[in-house]
């Protein structure tokens, strides 16, 4: 464990605690993409089936049963208890668009070709892209409440904060993982157009709002 | 090396 991916960890934390907050304090999950939380689910439950064959850590486990709750709780939240309040029309990405190429490229390109590894591979190729049917649903409403913002920055950071995890552990231990490194640096790479617009607009007090 | 081992990050 080094510095940037405990940074990661919480930063991935933060996230998901502000998108929670915002959702349970407001009553609405209005302008939140239930699509990207269904991919969510799935890249954390796809993931962590390792949490019945393999201990890492207690730190580990716990924050894989934490990440899997709260992913949990948001679905319920967005899909039962706030249903009303769900954006259906401007949530219109297709997630299959996603989901097949995903598995399709697992079974092509994976360390190892055994279901949990597969399922591994699978999870990290989605999670680069999951974001993809929010950062849709922000681009069609033209806008994004702040705290939405706050919430894609705390997510959108994490990867970058495991960028720098991985170029530490490449240095200090001589560990890398290729396919983790190019999918997060695709991950990444899908968040500097916000990045640009949260630094230059929500930092400012501004709210962040599209060009016509 | 690039094999299958234990994935140790989240």
């Amino acid at each position: 464990m080094n510095i940037f991916r405990l940074a990661g960890d919480l930063s991935h934390l933060l996230a998901i605690i502000i998108l929670l907050l915002k959702i349970w304090k407001t009553r609405s999950c209005a302008g939140i993409s239930g699509k990207s939380q269904v991919l969510f689910a799935i890249v954390y439950l796809t993931r962590y089936l390792d949490l019945f064959t393999t201990y890492i850590s207690l730190y580990n486990s716990i924050m894989k049963i934490v990440f899997i709750a709260a992913s949990g709780a948001t679905l319920y939240l967005m899909y039962v208890k706030f249903k009303a309040t769900y954006d259906h029309n401007h949530d219109s990405f297709r997630i299959e668009f996603l989901l097949i190429p995903c598995v399709i490229l697992a079974l092509i390109i994976n360390h190892d070709f055994t279901v949990m590894e597969i399922l591994w591979t699978f999870s990290i190729y989605l999670e680069s892209v999951a974001i993809l049917p929010q950062l849709f649903l922000v681009s069609k409403t033209g806008e994004a409440e702040s705290i939405t913002s706050h919430y894609l920055f705390a997510l959108g950071s994490y990867r970058a904060l495991y960028l720098l995890n991985w170029i530490y552990r490449y240095m200090a231990e001589s560990h890398y993982d290729l396919i983790a490194i190019f999918a997060g640096v695709v991950q990444t790479i899908l968040y500097c157009d916000f990045f640009y617009l949260y630094i230059t607009k929500v930092l400012k007090g501004k709210k962040l709002q599209l060009p016509a | 090396d690039q094999e299958a081992e234990e994935h140790d990050e989240l």
